[in-house]
């Protein structure tokens, strides 16, 4: 993708290697939704203490330090109460890390550094929404650069659909890419970051990159949190902090 | 990154259940408690077994110390963090009077920038302002009834608050390769230095990473660091920091958009428009 493409994209990494499966550095996305709030999906962070997290955003190449990226340590991780797992899917895929400020402030707005906008409404399906991270690729290897794509809003009927997912998808799950060629999707280390849709020019977090089955498969589609159900839930956790 | 917490006898399920436990357990050196009883594995991978100063983690030139599992950074000045990655306001107790005064990194470390026609050390001395003449290829002085202020009258091929500016001085495409010597906004205000200690905190100053790839540096020409639509600079308007486009004409062969914007480039959070979900990058480059 182009640099300031996507400049709502974080990515949530590890101070530190815990062990050879928990590395040092990027292992999830995210998505700058306030100046001190991301949202990202609750698998990423589970059972994982705030202090061996920070959020970098504005990038675009993990490997160089960029002279537009923001750094942020984390103060708070809520996970949603509801989140859980029913053979290995994951349901209400949704968690807020508060960002803790530096110098009296969170992320200051910038070019490649800007929140994104929560959705209003519902989009229709078909719409063409875009998907961005920095996870695998066919290659099978994690890119260092950010990716992204584009893929179609696809309806929960088709994705539940006995040569898809077969009623495994709940409300709080919604289905992007592509049944007929599947090509784009996301994979492993895009996990918590955006699927957004376009409007009016202003670009819209309609779903957070939550599971599928392996990646990019014909029929088995990238599956996002709903972030639509998820509204009210934000607002009030955001409320309930102080600012 | 599922993490189902269920067991199997998988490999990969043994692995990542060690790998959440000690992820709520791991707390070593970086302030959390730590488990004896871990494997030696865990251990070998949480004290960094290799020198830590082999990463070459000082930057500007700092020295690297280590200490056991850490290290310590032994920065020059004027660079100061726990890896010489900050500057050091050397300016703080500095007043420069009639100008602006300019973080260095040779002693003492800073400079005061003299508005003309005031100088020495601290700009508050003035000289006669059109005495000698200071307007450049052939620019007369005019004097105003306030002592200090002046004004030069450029020969038509010229422009600039001392005439210094020539036609040969225009910025290709977007201006990201402009090198030129123009120093005032479209509005006519003079830039600031890029190493003012006003923009330490700005994420675009002379002590910025590849500052000299985009040509900044102890001068206040106008620059394109951040790839806009053309040259700008930051200035002062009623004490605030502000950015403007400048002054700068785009060479005979390019094109830009006209559009001029005053806003403020490292902003504080309070004046921060809402503009979310509106990414700023320019229509695709044709390949």
């Amino acid at each position: 993708t182009m640099t300031g493409k996507h400049p709502w994209q974080a990515s949530l990494q590890r101070k530190f290697s815990l062990n050879p499966f928990w590395q040092k550095g990027h292992f999830c996305g995210g998505t700058l939704i306030e100046a001190c709030w991301v949202l990202t999906a609750a698998h990423c962070i589970l059972r994982t203490d705030a202090r061996t997290l920070q959020v970098a955003l504005g990038k675009q190449d993990l490997d160089r330090r960029e002279y537009h990226e923001q750094m942020f340590d984390v103060e708070k991780i809520i996970k949603h109460g509801h989140y859980t797992e029913r053979d290995e899917i994951p349901y209400n895929d949704i968690a807020l890390l508060k960002l803790k400020p530096k110098n009296g402030h969170c992320a200051i707005e910038t070019k490649y550094v800007k929140s994104v906008c929560l959705p209003g409404g519902i989009f229709p399906d078909n719409t063409d929404c875009y998907i961005s991270g920095w996870g695998d690729t066919e290659t099978g290897e994690s890119s260092h650069q950010l990716l992204d794509a584009r893929v179609k809003l696809i309806s929960q009927m088709q994705c539940n659909a006995p040569s898809a997912y077969n009623n495994r998808l709940d409300e709080s799950m919604l289905c992007a890419g592509n049944l007929q060629r599947t090509r784009a999707d996301t994979c492993q280390g895009d996990s918590g970051g955006p699927l957004t849709c376009a409007k009016n020019r202003s670009y819209y977090l309609y779903g957070i990159v939550s599971w599928g089955d392996q990646c990019g498969l014909k029929n088995k589609p990238g599956v996002y949190t709903r972030v639509t159900r998820f509204l009210n839930w934000i607002r009030t956790k955001i409320q309930e902090e102080p600012n | 990154e599922h993490l189902t917490g269920t067991s199997t006898d998988s490999a990969d399920d043994y692995y990542y259940e060690y790998g959440t436990e000690y992820a709520e357990a791991a707390q070593n050196d970086h302030g959390l408690d730590f488990d004896a009883t871990d494997p030696d594995w865990f251990h070998e991978y949480l004290d960094y077994d290799e020198n830590p100063c082999d990463t070459k983690p000082c930057q500007n030139n700092g020295s690297c110390e280590r200490n056991r599992k850490s290290y310590t950074c032994h920065c020059p000045k004027p660079y100061t963090g726990s890896k010489c990655e900050k500057v050091q306001n050397t300016c703080k107790r500095i007043n420069c009077h009639r100008g602006d005064c300019l973080v260095t990194v040779r002693a003492p470390y800073y400079r005061c920038s003299c508005r003309h026609p005031y100088k020495a050390s601290f700009c508050d001395k003035a000289q006669s302002a059109c005495q000698p003449n200071p307007c450049k290829n052939g620019g007369t002085c005019q004097r105003h009834r306030i002592r200090s202020k002046f004004s030069c009258k450029c020969p038509e091929t010229f422009k600039g608050r001392f005439c210094e500016i020539g036609t040969e001085d225009c910025f290709k495409e977007n201006g990201l390769t402009y090198r030129g010597n123009v120093s005032q906004t479209i509005l006519h205000k003079t830039c600031l230095h890029w190493n003012s200690h006003l923009l330490l905190e700005s994420n675009y100053n002379s002590f910025m990473e590849d500052a000299d790839d985009h040509g900044l540096g102890d001068h206040n020409f106008c620059r394109n660091p951040d790839g806009d639509e053309r040259p700008w600079c930051f200035v002062t308007t009623s004490n605030k920091l502000k950015w403007d486009f400048c002054d700068v004409s785009p060479c005979p062969a390019s094109e830009f958009s006209k559009n001029t914007i005053m806003s403020t480039k490292s902003p504080t959070v309070d004046n921060i428009p809402r503009t979310c979900g509106k990414p700023e990058t320019r229509s695709p480059i044709k390949r």
